[in-house]
């Protein structure tokens, strides 16, 4: 079972046309194991990336140096699905 | 039964189909569970029909889950069916759309899927076919329609999640769909759903060119949205596909309006990015609640807008 420790969702507001096509380029790249959850169209859509934990210093410092502002949305993405999988667990047994 | 599932849970495909046999064996006279075809991994995929009598009469689809990780989707579709199921008879507005019209719900477009991310990749979207030639496995479904098909929007590349398959139809869900469409030819309303990010779309998304009907639709969304937004003060966006989000080829709703169904639609559910694809399971019911005012309001302007 795939497993997302460490992984990270980051969300990035847009402000420019700019900023647009460099996390277009970002998206390109494979290297970096990327998902884009929502991808990055135009300055009033925000951008969500799931960034697997190997990368994620590096897709910091890469939006850092291009001053593109972003904020952590989900910190663990693991630590949810957990939780997720234990409450479905919960109520399969309260069904039974 | 109905009275012991847990509508704000999320559940499994095996819990979700035999739920729906407990629909069908409570509504005898509504509901009917009809097989559509199989899955590429042979599973079979289910459509929920609500009719009160009368072949190929004129109906809506809604379909929900077509990407396996959006999960509030699939979850939205069985409260919806329920919830149609209970208020038939008791809502006069839906029991008038149901003496002339049927409804169509297909609660998991994609069944190969959303198992692979129950068991194995919660993040997984696409369908299950494997790709000759690549390590890869999967086809974007909703890149698959033959609605320009390869434009835009799509991608070439069976590693990516928006890979648009090696031809139109190519995937066995879509197929099946699409046959089931063509086959009854009386649809008069298209409607998927999918997770997130508070929309409600319209075509095209394979081109930013107006649809013929871009106004009345724009109109008809607009209403939906008011009405969903009444319940929580859930915030949606309303436009076409390729410019509200971006361009997209091979679409469902683009391929069902180009071949008539003038009301097609594509909503985008909660939420608006705290939790994305994990949204939690407390939220299922308010999403599916305020969702079926948008629903229930497109259906009436369907049934009073015959064409």
């Amino acid at each position: 079972e795939k497993v997302f420790i460490g992984d990270q969702v980051i969300r990035v507001n847009v402000e420019s046309e700019e900023q647009i096509l460099l996390l277009r380029a970002l998206e390109q790249d494979t290297y970096w194991d990327l998902d884009f959850w929502l991808h990055p169209v135009n300055t009033e859509v925000p951008v969500d990336i799931r960034v697997p934990s190997s990368s994620l210093y590096a897709v910091k410092d890469y939006l850092r140096a291009h001053n593109i502002q972003f904020s952590v949305m989900i910190s663990n993405l693991q630590e949810l699905l957990d939780e997720e999988k234990a409450e479905m667990e919960e109520n399969n047994m309260s069904e039974r | 039964s109905s009275k012991s599932f847990n509508f704000g849970a999320y559940h499994s495909l095996e819990t979700i189909y035999s739920w729906m046999d407990g629909l069908v064996a409570a509504h005898p006279n509504l509901v009917t569970k009809e097989q559509i075809g199989t899955s590429y991994e042979g599973r079979p995929m289910y459509v929920l029909k609500f009719s009160t009598g009368g072949d190929k009469r004129p109906a809506i689809w809604v379909d929900s889950g077509i990407h396996s990780r959006e999960w509030v989707s699939q979850a939205t579709g069985v409260w919806t069916a329920n919830q149609i199921a209970s208020d038939y008879g008791t809502d006069a507005s839906l029991t008038s759309l149901l003496k002339t019209m049927d409804i169509y719900l297909l609660i998991l477009a994609n069944p190969d899927g959303y198992v692979h991310s129950h068991t194995s990749d919660r993040m997984w979207r696409k369908t299950r076919s494997k790709n000759p030639g690549s390590m890869c496995r999967g086809v974007d479904p909703n890149r698959n329609w033959d609605a320009g098909f390869g434009g835009p929007g799509a991608s070439t590349n069976p590693c990516s999640d928006s890979y648009h398959g090696p031809s139109p139809h190519s995937e066995i869900e879509v197929k099946n769909v699409v046959n089931l469409v063509k086959n009854h030819g009386n649809f008069k309303s298209f409607i998927s759903i999918h997770a997130y990010s508070q929309l409600l779309m319209y075509p095209y998304g394979y081109t930013c060119t107006d649809a013929l009907h871009a106004a009345e639709l724009d109109s008809v969304g607009r209403s939906a949205v008011q009405k969903l937004s009444s319940l929580h003060g859930t915030t949606y966006k309303v436009g076409s596909i390729c410019k509200i989000i971006y361009q997209a080829s091979g679409g469902s709703i683009d391929w069902t309006y180009n071949l008539g169904i003038k009301y097609s639609f594509a909503f985008e559910l909660r939420d608006t990015g705290r939790y994305g694809f994990i949204l939690p399971a407390n939220q299922i019911i308010p999403t599916a609640s305020e969702t079926w005012l948008a629903l229930k309001d497109i259906m009436e302007y369907v049934r009073d807008h015959s064409y």
